[in-house]
């Protein structure tokens, strides 16, 4: 079971009407203080849905990343009178050096007759000496 | 030293399924 940290969540991505949000978990896994869990919760605000969602990622040599399997690869299509739905992935990101990190993604999905293929970096990681204590 | 991208970069991971 995963304990979200206090720290404010990361819009890594918001175009097309998809966002992602990178949210940092308190903890490490245990007896790994140098490895980050990150949980990526992507939500959609488009009047269709939003179908075949891919999220990879690439982290310097020096760092390791792996994801989990998401909670699923749609969503439906944005209906203000309900809660909104996400889909959810956890990402963990091995760092024994602690150095800054850096992190590249590659997010594809596809919404009504387009298909998307986007790339960014992040850099908005919590200070590598907290991890396990966010 | 800010000339260019050093890092060297693991390839793109997705998950196992």
């Amino acid at each position: 079971s995963i304990r979200p940290s206090s720290l404010l969540p990361v819009t890594i991505f918001d175009k097309h009407s998809l966002r992602v949000l990178f949210h940092f978990a308190r903890d490490s896994p245990p007896s790994r203080p140098d490895v980050l869990v990150v949980i990526i919760s992507m939500l959609s605000s488009a009047p269709t849905p939003v179908i075949n969602i891919r999220f990879q990622a690439a982290v310097p040599k020096t760092m390791k990343v792996k994801l989990q399997p998401p909670s699923g690869t749609e969503l439906p299509a944005f209906n203000p009178i309900l809660p909104p739905a996400a889909v959810t992935q956890v990402l963990l990101l091995a760092n024994p050096h602690k150095e800054k990190v850096r992190l590249k993604y590659k997010l594809t999905f596809d919404l009504g007759e387009e298909s998307y293929d986007e790339s960014g970096d992040v850099e908005q990681f919590p200070p590598p000496e907290n991890w396990g204590n966010l | 030293s800010q000339s260019g991208d050093a890092t060297t970069w693991n390839s793109f991971q997705s998950s196992d399924t």
